[in-house]
């Protein structure tokens, strides 16, 4: 241990703009453990870190960029969080909202975008020119890779709209996750 | 996907996580990010935890919360965080997957599967951030 204060986070390269910042808002003696996780993470957030934080990554099918973002107290065990956040880029803020200012622990999708709203956020497109020509790029490509399965047309070779075909007698869902190659850019 | 705990002068500890996801999801799609106890988890009694990696495997076993709770029941982070990758290896051998844990004294150790996982830290006097590389499991 290099002792106290400490801010530890995973990955390096850009992500360690969000470890100084952090670290260093602990120096001064107003600035809290929140306060020092939520300001690193909205750092990554607002520097879009390697393109897997904030803004403008991970297009999804629809070409949409969703924010997910938690926070946790390890003295109360409290802990606020947003998911499939829409329009709304500072996601750890919304998160800290959700803990402060309810006694919830997770919002959710567009819901989630009002209360951030209602709470002073700014709303606004989350999609770039980079995001937008990768999922145009994903969709010349046939949507591949994609997360679908047991659905017609191929998700192999083809992209939707998509419905459910019927499972074998003999199917066994071990064979789908355990099985399936995980994409590069298919982690959180 | 940055998963980060913080330790303050006083003791007192938090963790967060904030990430866009998986790219090409399927609209509506969460992942383990937002997930007490997967992304990220913390009890300044014991000690925090950071995770990044295939969220919808990873938020299945709730990697950070394991991670913690060894560190309660007496394992170093670097173990724990073993333990926590190889508890998801068991079941799905080609995760991608990465833990960072740190323990109340500043104590800290990572562990990773399917990649090269890498985490930053910074405490004390040290002038800049170090980054630790993780060989995988």
């Amino acid at each position: 241990s290099p002792g106290l204060p400490l801010v530890i986070n995973t990955w390096g390269g850009p992500f360690t703009a969000a470890t100084d910042a952090a670290y260093l808002s602990l120096l001064e003696p107003q600035t809290s453990a929140l306060d020092a996780v939520e300001l690193g993470c909205s750092t990554c957030e607002a520097n879009q870190c390697d393109g897997s934080v904030g803004y403008g990554g991970s297009p999804d099918e629809n070409c949409e960029t969703t924010l997910d973002a938690m926070i946790m107290d390890g003295g109360s065990m409290k802990s606020g969080s947003v998911a499939a956040l829409r329009r709304v880029r500072n996601a750890i803020g919304v998160a800290r909202a959700v803990l402060e200012h309810t006694t919830h622990t997770m919002l959710a999708g567009d819901l989630a975008t009002d209360f951030a709203v209602a709470n002073g956020f700014a709303a606004g497109s989350l999609s770039t020119g980079a995001s937008a020509a990768a999922c145009a790029a994903w969709r010349a490509a046939g949507c591949q890779p994609n997360y679908r399965i047991n659905v017609t047309p191929d998700p192999a070779s083809s992209c939707g709209p998509y419905a459910p075909t019927p499972l074998p007698p003999d199917y066994d869902d071990d064979d789908d996750d355990a099985d399936r190659g995980v994409v590069p850019e298919g982690h959180d | 996907t940055i998963s980060m705990i913080a330790l303050h002068r006083s003791g007192a500890m938090a963790a967060g996580t904030s990430t866009n996801g998986a790219g090409h999801k399927v609209p509506g799609r969460v992942g383990d990010g937002p997930i007490t106890g997967s992304g990220s988890y913390v009890d300044s009694d014991v000690g925090g935890c950071g995770a990044t990696g295939d969220g919808d495997i990873m938020m299945r076993f709730l990697p950070c919360y394991q991670a913690v709770e060894s560190l309660r029941r007496g394992m170093s982070p670097r173990a724990a965080a073993e333990d926590a990758v190889r508890r998801m290896l068991r079941k799905y051998p080609a995760v991608q997957s990465g833990v960072v844990v740190v323990d109340r004294e500043g104590r800290h150790g990572g562990a990773g599967s399917g990649w090269t996982f890498t985490y930053a830290y910074r405490g004390g006097a040290m002038g800049e951030t170090a980054v630790v590389s993780v060989p995988p499991i």
